[in-house]
């Protein structure tokens, strides 16, 4: 009985590793999955664009009047790199990759 | 719409590896 007394209590460094890791958070300093205010925002407006061919530069630079095209250009180059988006009918008009 | 279809895949393929 003594045997099995001792094989039943948790080693208390083992439940305190477990809850270190849980707390690997951090507050809202984080970029929501690894992408930057300006990305997120770059691909959620081309994510929302239903035409088949996407959408342009042009058409993101009306939109997002408070960023500068190079930012915006500089958002769709990583997006792309990334996988995120695809450029379609030439390297102005982009899609996004998981909406279909 | 073959450059589409080619540029999709390969952005699947980069999405993929990402998450994996």
């Amino acid at each position: 009985r003594k045997d099995l007394m001792s094989a039943s209590r948790v080693p208390p460094s083992f439940s305190a590793g477990i809850s270190a890791m849980g707390g690997h958070g951090g507050g809202g300093s984080m970029p929501v999955n690894g992408l930057s205010a300006h990305q997120s925002q770059v691909l959620n407006l081309i994510k929302s664009c239903p035409v088949p061919e996407g959408m342009s530069l042009q058409e993101l630079k009306l939109q997002l009047h408070s960023m500068s095209m190079s930012t915006i250009k500089q958002a769709v180059e990583f997006l792309s790199n990334e996988g995120h988006i695809y450029s379609t009918v030439d390297d102005d008009h982009y899609k996004s990759t998981d909406n279909e | 719409r073959e450059r589409i279809r080619r540029n999709k895949e390969a952005a699947r393929q980069l999405l993929a590896q990402r998450n994996v």
